[in-house]
């Protein structure tokens, strides 16, 4: 059977941006 | 693109397909972000909250044109067409009228595609305060983007005084839409 982990719209967008800018530092 | 085969797809197909569209789609609103004249001289921390509180409303404008009210139908970016009764099985609801509504009166004005990234960099800039550390910075550059749209809006359309104001009047029902979304659940699957 497949497992999901479930994460809000918000926290999603926020862990993109967060990632994105870490790698740009 | 993610490939999801059409209608026979599970419930659970659509709604992780649907979730990893968002990926790429979040990412390119920060490279949107980055070429707004005057963003990247924000503070960093600025530059991420408004991403943060913005990025949604920056989509619901870009992807407005996938959803069809004519034909109750929304396409995902693999180009999958989902009538608005599928999509109601995921529990969408509420949301998918909210956005069809959104998508109607937005696509009404008419916005040629320069006036529409304009417009996504002021709904950008407009986004949320809470958490921005250089108010002042922030307004200022929100200003000077509402004046470009409005220059360019009226210079191309002299004889029309409403669109500019109409236009506007769709930035609090973007943060509406995104106050009653942001805590919906998106699904992963886990390989």
């Amino acid at each position: 059977p497949k497992t999901h982990r479930f994460m809000t719209l918000a926290d999603h967008i926020s862990h993109i941006i967060t990632q994105d800018f870490a790698r740009n530092q | 693109a993610w490939p999801v085969s059409g209608a026979e797809c599970t419930s659970q197909q659509i709604w992780e397909s649907f979730s990893q569209c968002f990926t790429p789609a979040v990412k390119e609103v920060v490279e949107f972000a980055k070429g707004i004249p005057g963003f990247q001289e924000l503070g960093q921390q600025d530059q991420v909250m408004l991403l943060k509180s913005g990025t949604f409303q920056v989509l619901m404008v870009r992807f407005c044109t996938l959803f069809n009210a004519e034909e109750r139908t929304v396409t995902f970016l693999n180009g999958q067409t989902y009538p608005l009764s599928t999509l109601r099985a995921l529990g969408m609801g509420t949301l998918l009228d909210a956005m069809f509504d959104f998508s109607e009166k937005l696509g009404s004005l008419g916005l040629e595609p320069d006036e529409m990234a304009l417009f996504m960099a002021v709904v950008l800039v407009s986004a949320d305060r809470s958490g921005i550390l250089d108010m002042q910075a922030v307004e200022q550059l929100q200003e000077g983007l509402i004046r470009a749209l409005r220059s360019l809006i009226t210079r191309r359309r002299p004889d029309e005084n409403t669109l500019f104001p109409k236009l506007l009047l769709r930035l609090p029902d973007l943060r509406t839409l995104n106050n009653m979304h942001s805590d919906k659940l998106l699904a992963f699957r886990i390989d």
